[in-house]
């Protein structure tokens, strides 16, 4: 089964057309495998992104170089999907 | 294996197997009123079963609900078999809905995505399509939401296999979508089509292809509105209402486009909890509560229907 250990989800509140722009680049481009849960379409609705660990660092690095700022939603999916697991699990019990 | 519904977990996650059985307890329980049958086959060869409720009649005015065509939306499967177990055990004892039941039938696809449900729980939790080979590339999966006939491969999806919104090689190239057209067709009565997904709590309505306004529009608004507000008076969560083009993006293939282009009026997608503190992964505890603020929605749509036949 793939893991998600040190994927983030972060939060991107765009504030403009441009930072749309710039978010929509991202989704086009394949190597950091950004896992977009929602998109980015306007500046009324939230962006959320999945990041694995390994482009962690090369996203921030980019929102930041655009000053966009975001928050991080959930710190380390895995955690949370071993918390679902455990319930799962004891429920069958 | 949990077999009596008594003993079934609502608060919980479970697999396909688990849901599948806990299918054949409900039908066994309430033999009067719910049936299983199977419309088709997944792409993994899979059953894909609808719970039909009905108290007799041929092919009478009917109302759709799908939940789960998005397998990683967990809460919507969980909430479609908390709903399946609402409707049997309330017949009967509510006169609003044993007035409904009376004079149309309701049919439910908690499973629309199974093999896509499957692969969340033994290989990628994050997965959101179906799971079809597609010719020419590596990349597996069509998003089972971007392949119906209409606005089929216009913008609003991709066609790149490996992009988690392909729309497929043609419309209805995927079995799941297509055993559906069939039973709807084939019906040929269906009056309301009520596809449920997670996650931005937002009730909409078509299209999601074009921005431009459907004829029923302010019908389907108001409906929408009043429905949300039902919703929103048990727990407080808030909801917004509109059609998918204005309220999220352009989205071109999606199910409830194709049921409204068809003739079936009263066409709504959900999108359940929560706003993003947990997106997908949502606690099982909050199943429940998303559950019964839901089927306050879904009622008051029903009965809506009910009382304006077409």
């Amino acid at each position: 089964a793939r893991v998600f250990t040190g994927d983030q989800v972060i939060r991107v509140n765009v504030q403009s057309e441009e930072e749309i722009q710039l978010l929509q680049a991202l989704e086009n481009q394949q190597e950091w495998e950004l896992d977009f849960w929602l998109h980015p379409v306007s500046t009324e609705l939230p962006v959320d992104i999945r990041v694995p660990r390994s482009s962690l660092s090369s996203v921030k690095e980019y929102l930041d170089a655009h000053s966009i700022p975001f928050t991080v939603m959930i710190d380390n999916l895995q955690e949370v999907l071993d918390a679902e697991k455990a319930e799962m699990s004891e429920n069958q019990m | 294996k949990e077999r009596s519904t008594r003993s079934f977990n609502f608060g919980a996650y479970h697999r396909l197997e688990t849901i599948y059985s806990w299918m054949d307890t409900l039908v066994a329980q309430h033999p009067n009123l719910v049936t299983k049958q199977e419309i088709g086959k997944s792409y993994e060869n899979r059953p894909m079963y609808v719970l039909k409720f009905s108290t007799g009649g041929n092919k009478r005015p009917a109302i759709w609900i799908d939940t789960g065509i998005h397998s990683r939306e967990w809460v919507s499967q969980a909430t479609g078999v908390w709903t399946a177990n609402k409707i049997a055990t309330d017949y009967g004892r509510d006169s609003s809905l044993t007035s409904l039941l009376n004079t149309m039938d309701i049919y439910m696809l908690l499973l629309a995505n199974p093999d896509g449900y499957a692969y969340t729980h033994t290989n990628d939790r994050m997965w959101r399509k179906t799971r079809s080979k597609i010719s020419g590339s590596v990349c597996r999966g069509v998003d089972p939401n971007r392949n119906w006939d209409a606005g089929f491969g216009g913008p609003g999806a991709s066609k790149n296999p490996c992009s988690d919104s392909y729309h497929g090689p043609s419309a209805h190239s995927e079995i799941e979508v297509k055993n559906v057209v069939n039973l709807i067709k084939s019906h040929g009565n269906f009056k309301s089509f009520i596809s449920v997904h997670a996650y931005s709590q937002l009730l909409m309505y078509p299209y999601g292809y074009s921005c431009r306004n459907v004829p029923h529009q302010p019908e389907l608004d108001s409906v929408g509105r009043a429905a949300v507000q039902k919703l929103t008076s048990l727990y407080g969560t808030r909801y917004k209402v509109g059609s998918i083009c204005n309220i999220i993006y352009q989205a071109s293939g999606g199910s409830i486009d194709w049921s409204y282009n068809v003739g079936i009026k009263y066409s709504f997608a959900f999108e359940l909890r929560d706003t993003g503190r947990y997106g997908f992964i949502l606690p099982a505890n909050q199943i429940i509560p998303t559950a019964s603020e839901t089927w306050l929605a879904l009622k008051h749509i029903m009965e809506y229907v009910r009382d304006h036949p077409y």
